[in-house]
């Protein structure tokens, strides 16, 4: 699954996800990536965020939604991502899933849940003055 | 202040977040740098879990979910359990431009997509049919079906439900983590 955020140099601000899902699903299944505000969720007045992971389990708490009104509340993106892993381990205490924020003026931060096999979240980000995608990776909480 | 123009996506799929950034530098909007950057995963089929030929679902099949959001309008386009076609960000855009509606499923997305002019084709692969074969060889190994039998722990289909279902625990969400499978 790919989970984009987009910000132009005017603050504005897209979203987007791409997946095929989980593997031997269901015929019919569909998970948290097309769902807005789970999958991704943008507001020009605040920034975007963009989840991955389990989708059967993330859908139930529409993280992205959920990391954009934190940021809406005045956490930094990094803090919001947190606190959307947070409520979510707060009822599923290991599950697979991280979350990508960026808020309007170009902050950006990531955060994901422990897991066995899953301890830290890679994500790729392009801003001025790179000439090549820079790599992030983060420890998951 | 932190520079802007900004792109950044879930896990290093580069080659999106390079095709996103290319489309701000032309001057497209957020909304067509998040299109084309989507739409090249879905090309380079990134790391199995994006595009044609992955993730198989019980009957084999590869089916697309997509998800587009702009937000200085709050618009949104989206496509679930899109069948046949490969472009499944763009039928998204497609969704957002061209219908009133927000998120098209199925076959009837399927349809509306060609309408629109994408190629219906074939999402199967030899890798999403290895996958689906390997599956089967393992007793359709690892099974999201529960309460009902056979024993989807050990046993493919086809299920019956079984009757008096077991007292639900929280735990049941926790799962083992497959990093080739996910949302």
């Amino acid at each position: 699954t790919i989970g984009m955020i987009a910000v132009d140099r005017n603050g504005n601000v897209a979203t987007g996800t791409s997946t095929n899902g989980a593997s031997h699903k269901i015929p019919g299944r569909v998970g948290d990536s097309p769902v807005i505000g789970a999958g991704s969720y943008a507001d020009s007045l605040v920034g975007g965020a963009a989840a991955t992971g389990d989708g059967d389990t993330m859908m139930r708490f529409l993280p992205s939604y959920q990391a954009v009104e934190n940021m809406r509340l005045g956490a930094d993106p990094t803090t919001a991502c947190q606190k959307a892993i947070d409520r979510i381990q707060k009822r599923i205490p290991v599950f697979f899933g991280a979350i990508i924020c960026a808020n309007r003026t170009g902050s950006y931060g990531a955060a994901c849940s422990k897991a066995p096999g899953f301890t830290q979240f890679h994500y790729s980000v392009f801003k001025p003055d790179l000439s090549q995608p820079l790599e992030e990776i983060v420890d998951c909480l | 202040q932190p520079p802007l123009p900004l792109v950044v996506n879930t896990w290093p799929f580069h080659s999106a977040t390079q095709a996103a950034w290319k489309a701000l530098s032309a001057g497209g909007s957020p909304l067509d740098a998040v299109e084309r950057g989507c739409a090249q995963c879905e090309v380079d089929q990134c790391d199995g879990t994006v595009g044609y030929g992955g993730s198989p679902d019980e009957s084999g099949e590869t089916t697309l979910d997509a998800m587009i959001m702009d937000g200085n309008t709050m618009a949104v386009g989206a496509v679930a359990n899109l069948r046949r076609i490969k472009n499944a960000i763009g039928v998204a855009r497609a969704v957002m431009d061209h219908t009133k509606h927000t998120f098209l499923v199925g076959e009837s997305a399927s349809l509306f997509a060609e309408s629109m002019g994408f190629v219906c084709e074939d999402l199967t692969t030899n890798r999403s049919l290895s996958i689906y074969s390997k599956w089967l060889d393992l007793r359709c190994q690892p099974n999201f079906r529960k309460n009902v039998t056979p024993d989807p722990t050990k046993s493919c289909g086809p299920y019956k439900p079984v009757r008096g279902l077991p007292e639900e625990k929280t735990s049941s969400l926790q799962k083992e983590v497959d990093l080739h499978s996910h949302d």
